[in-house]
């Protein structure tokens, strides 16, 4: 049951699958799963649909986490997100709003593979766990595969590196299937969220320049107003500004791809911590991080739907 | 032991280049010792001032150690033992299953 699933420890990809497949069965009334696709490996990559069903038209926010395999505290966002929302839909009149209003799509793993990788192997790994025969290293970075100033500054074209782009965008099978999706979606999807570790930072475009966006004015109130309810629950400060300038300038960014192809509201965020505990932030401090930055994500949300065109 | 104890030993240490000369021999040393970055996401991205958070096992830390120490590049160890971290966490969640 929802009360029985521990959303303050980390979990396997069977366990996190095993709970969407419940979730679907369980809550219908709110939550829809399914697939957009296969992984490199072959395993499905699911998805959940989170909202009271409606006939009438609504929008929608796309939340993805795992891009990078090692960032452990994105998934469990995702599980908490999840979560919260079920949990406090009658009793919230925040989030019964946003359910109400939206649908929400979240991916809690988006690279399956890379992800099950770093439970069975290597903690430490990013990438995905694609092979191309005539190299010898494995994975792409799937952060830097999107089809937006592809492979240019701030990506590799050596596939033994960690920041490697593919062989080209959308090489990656997990890539091209969130791609295929959010394409087909995009007039209604208002916002993309994508969450990884670490840095205790919010971030919006562009990544691969040094610009400001046009709807900077809308972007940069609500990051603003975001970081400061999450500060205000434990007094953790996030940085929060474009990130070319906030973190480095990186190339071929889910968050700026999702921009460019029409999503008019995207951010990334990167959870605690900023170096102490680092890809491996205790289980302890799941609670405290999912906890403000449930706020800060509910702040952004009702934001983009009262205050931005 | 978890992973096969393949990070008994490796540390996690925090650099700070102060000068573009510092950042250079930094990158170079941390490309010949293959450590895995944790923050910036890429050696390019390092110049004077950038935090750098780099893995390094344990075969790798004594030189990497003795550079810095050379060179009076400013580091401070983050995590000691990798391994030992993985399983204190570890431990901890198996007394939290038992309770």
């Amino acid at each position: 049951s929802l009360s029985e699933y521990n959303y303050e420890v980390y979990h396997s990809l069977e366990e996190i699958q095993n709970w969407m497949h419940h979730l679907n069965n369980t809550h219908s009334g709110l939550i829809h799963m399914f697939s957009i696709g296969k992984s490199y490996e072959g395993r499905s990559l699911f998805v959940l649909k989170l909202g009271r069903r409606s006939r009438a038209y609504k929008r929608a926010v796309w939340i993805d986490c795992g891009i990078h395999a090692r960032e452990w505290i994105g998934p469990a966002f995702c599980q908490w997100f999840v979560k919260e929302a079920l949990l406090t839909y009658r009793s919230d009149p925040t989030m019964r709003k946003m359910m109400n209003h939206l649908y929400f799509y979240i991916m809690p793993v988006l690279n399956v593979d890379g992800y099950h990788f770093s439970w069975t192997n290597d903690r430490f790994w990013r990438k995905t766990r694609s092979k191309r025969s005539k190299f010898p290293c494995r994975g792409v970075d799937a952060n830097r595969n999107w089809k937006v100033k592809w492979c240019d500054e701030g990506a590799s074209m050596h596939p033994c590196d960690d920041t490697y782009c593919g062989p080209f965008p959308e090489s990656e099978p997990e890539v091209k299937a969130v791609a295929n999706f959010l394409r087909k979606h995009k007039k209604h999807i208002r916002a993309y969220l994508s969450f990884h570790a670490y840095a205790q930072m919010l971030l919006y475009p562009y990544s691969y320049k040094y610009e400001a966006i046009p709807n900077f004015n809308c972007v940069e109130s609500a990051a603003y107003k975001a970081v400061s309810v999450l500060y205000s629950v434990y007094g953790v400060l996030y940085k929060y500004g474009p990130a070319s300038s906030t973190l480095y300038v990186s190339s071929g960014s889910s968050m700026d791809w999702a921009y460019k192809n029409g999503i008019p509201y995207t951010f990334a965020f990167e959870l605690r911590d900023t170096g102490h505990f680092g890809f491996l932030l205790p289980e302890m401090l799941i609670k405290p991080t999912c906890t403000e930055t449930m706020v800060a994500v509910k702040n952004i949300t009702l934001h983009l739907l009262k205050k931005c065109p | 032991h978890l992973y096969s104890n393949r990070y008994a030993g490796d540390k996690v240490i925090r650099l700070v280049p102060n000068t573009k000369e510092e950042a250079y021999t930094l990158k170079k040393i941390c490309h010949q010792l293959k450590v895995d970055l944790w923050q910036p996401s890429s050696l390019s991205y390092v110049s004077e001032g950038t935090v750098t958070d780099v893995h390094i096992p344990h075969n790798g830390s004594r030189a990497l150690l003795a550079f810095l120490e050379e060179a009076t590049i400013p580091y401070k160890i983050l995590i000691e033992d990798l391994q030992n971290t993985l399983e204190k966490e570890n431990s901890l969640q198996a007394q939290r299953n038992r309770r």
